[in-house]
């Protein structure tokens, strides 16, 4: 008698991981000396390109496409940063201490004060603790961030039955994955989704960061940046 | 939707992430 092959893991997250993107590179500028203004600048250009792919991401999602276009855009409109953040705690868990915001762009805290987004890093590494604390998976991460975006409260929802719907395809795919792959720790769906405010808490300081950093014309910043940081406002 | 016009054509079109 030979165990049952364990269950190939659902559609949504199997769908969810085929749609990851392979994780992007900083591009500082090769000419520029070091400072924190450059730092600054590789960032924001960094997480602009972040923020193309994530919006290309949000398509392939399970349910993300059935939604009305003025859906799509409330959600993303609302959930971005939720979202871009997941990547970088995520990218970040294999370090005890900093943000990798890419493979070859690691801030550690100084660095983050100098370059004024020391509001960002304190929420931020306390959620990467939590995760490291929780061993958190690859599928649910990613389950998690389609779950950032699902459930980003926008504003302007135009059919609230078809969110409520894509929410709940997005849940019962965490709870079938728990119940194969971690069946002894019956309360992981609730810590994980229990973790969600704090996500949101990092997200509302990191568009105040960066809307600041805007308005004082420190650092230049790409039209798709803006006009999603200005949604935010 | 004027107001968001970039995020309103990255939503129309095609690209997989993949390929981004």
């Amino acid at each position: 008698y030979t165990h049952p092959v364990k269950s190939i893991r659902n559609k949504v997250i199997s769908q969810l991981l085929s749609s990851e993107p392979a994780p992007l590179r900083a591009s500082p500028d090769p000419v520029t000396p070091d400072s924190d203004l450059k730092t600054l600048m590789t960032l924001c250009d960094l997480l602009n390109r972040e923020l193309l792919v994530m919006i290309s991401w949000a398509k392939h999602i399970p349910g993300f496409s059935s939604l009305s276009l003025v859906d799509q855009m409330a959600l993303l409109q609302s959930g971005w940063m939720e979202a871009l953040l997941l990547c970088v705690v995520w990218r970040s868990l294999a370090s005890t201490q900093g943000l990798e915001f890419a493979e070859n762009l690691h801030l550690n805290e100084p660095q983050c004060k100098n370059a004024g987004l020391l509001e960002l890093y304190t929420p931020l590494r306390l959620l990467i603790d939590k995760y490291q604390q929780l061993n958190i998976s690859h599928e649910e991460a990613v389950t998690l961030r389609a779950m950032a975006l699902a459930n980003s409260d926008a504003e302007h929802v135009e059919n609230g039955d078809s969110v409520l719907r894509f929410q709940d395809g997005l849940h019962e795919a965490l709870q079938d994955y728990e119940v194969n792959e971690r069946a002894a720790e019956t309360h992981r769906v609730g810590r994980l989704l229990m973790t969600l405010p704090l996500l949101r808490q990092s997200s509302h300081r990191a568009v105040q960061c960066f809307r600041r950093l805007h308005i004082q014309h420190l650092v230049p910043m790409h039209k798709l940046f803006l006009e999603m940081l200005d949604t935010k406002i | 939707k004027e107001k968001h016009k970039i995020l309103h054509r990255l939503l129309q079109n095609s690209t997989s992430p993949v390929d981004l």
